[in-house]
């Protein structure tokens, strides 16, 4: 799965 | 972390500052828009309450805490503190009309559809688009104190410098997040016309004044 949402990114 | 991602979230920091420094130096919000800063609040509550549940980093814990905190206290600030010095006659952006639009995109745009990533591609899409209100009384006002234009120049260099971020994560981990990056390119976007103003104007020192 490469489309996902960055759990690290704010 | 790449750097371009640390300097844009450094960039975000130093905006709150320079918002905070302006509003304690002039005692005076004139000139931001409360309606801009209540979307934050609600942009960084409905995003960041997840460090109730989810464990990043200590980073990602640490900056989450802070804006949310930031952002209310600038509007405890706004509407108590120095209530006197905000004018909501020239606040007049129908924030209704941004606030319904993204509630629907979130709803058919996210990755799962639970309540908190509903929540979460909602204060994406809001986080977009929550600057029209302070752009739209600066475009009424036609013109800003140069501390302001600094405070917005710094507030869209972060969102400006999170897309080399995602080119690079693209290029390096191969993974890309379309709603963060359609939301990231409009709201870059939006800041066009500003930036092409303040470094024709406030960075060769001279005010910030939008053509009649």
């Amino acid at each position: 799965e490469t489309l996902h949402r960055q759990k690290d990114e704010l | 972390m790449n750097l371009f991602r640390l300097f844009g979230d450094l960039s975000h920091l130093a905006s709150i500052f320079i918002l905070l420094h302006k509003i304690r130096t002039t005692r005076s919000c004139r000139g931001i828009s409360f309606k801009t800063q209540a979307l934050y609040v609600a942009v960084f509550v409905s995003r960041y309450l997840d460090i109730l549940w989810e464990w990043v980093s200590l980073y990602n814990f640490v900056m989450k805490v802070f804006f949310i905190a930031s952002s209310c206290f600038i509007l405890y600030l706004m509407k108590m503190k120095y209530r006197p010095t905000h004018d909501p006659s020239i606040d007049t952006f129908r924030v209704e009309f941004l606030v319904g639009p993204c509630a629907l995109l979130a709803l058919i745009f996210n990755y799962k559809f639970t309540f908190t990533e509903v929540l979460w591609s909602l204060s994406i899409f809001l986080e977009s688009l929550a600057i029209l209100p302070q752009l739209f009384m600066l475009q009424r006002t036609g013109e800003a104190e140069t501390i302001t234009t600094h405070y917005l120049a710094a507030l869209g260099a972060y969102r400006a410098l999170y897309i080399p971020n995602w080119i690079y994560r693209y290029f390096s981990e191969g993974v890309v997040d379309p709603i963060a990056v359609t939301a990231g390119l409009v709201q870059t976007a939006l800041y066009a016309d500003f930036f092409y103003v303040y470094f024709t104007t406030v960075i060769q020192g001279q005010k910030f004044e939008l053509p009649a």
